[in-house]
């Protein structure tokens, strides 16, 4: 999983998921 | 105001009386309170997260400060591993600066009842990178998991499994 752009200079890359359930 | 009042989540006035800095809810109809909470993060809890709504669905958003984090030798007490800065770009009043450590290692805990009910999330993290550093490469993945626990039907499957993540 890559960083990706997320503005004005801020970078996020996903670290996982989950269901609230 | 009854329609969009729908749209806010139902705990939204517990939120907004916890937030840092009044939030003037009662002059605002409930659409302006919507495109409030979804065009601006709300910091609460002593502004050491923030919440927002996501515009298209309503649902909740939360966010860790770098201070709500657990991240090692971030105690304050090693400023050459990690300093705390005012960063004027971020939501947040500080946030962690890396220097320089030879183990990274960071984790983040949060309630999941904060988070809206029966619906799938993705967590990410958030961070800046200086043209100068160096470590992040695509040779340097690091390790990254997210776990729920203490799930009332004992379903441990509800988490993702450990992946690579590449920050630069």
């Amino acid at each position: 999983y890559f960083a990706r752009e997320r503005g004005n200079g801020w970078m996020e890359v996903e670290m996982g998921h989950f269901y609230n359930g | 105001d009854v329609l969009w009042e729908k749209f806010l989540p139902a705990d939204y006035q517990e939120i907004i009386s916890g937030a840092l800095h009044l939030l003037p809810s009662a002059a605002l109809s409930e659409k302006e309170l919507y495109y409030r909470l979804s065009d601006d993060p709300l910091l609460i809890d002593g502004g050491s997260k923030s919440f927002q709504l996501e515009k298209s669905s309503g649902k909740k958003c939360i966010m860790l400060g770098a201070k709500e984090l657990a991240i090692s030798w971030g105690d304050g007490k090693t400023p050459w591993y990690w300093d705390w800065p005012r960063c004027p770009g971020s939501r947040f009043a500080q946030v962690a600066e890396l220097h320089g450590v030879w183990w990274l290692e960071i984790h983040g805990k949060m309630e999941i009842q904060l988070l809206s009910p029966n619906t799938f999330y993705v967590a990410h993290f958030v961070f800046k990178l200086r043209d100068d550093a160096y470590g992040f490469d695509d040779y340097e993945p690091m390790k990254a998991k997210v776990e729920v626990f203490g799930r009332a039907d004992g379903d441990t499957n509800a988490c993702s499994k450990e992946r690579l993540i590449y920050l630069g």
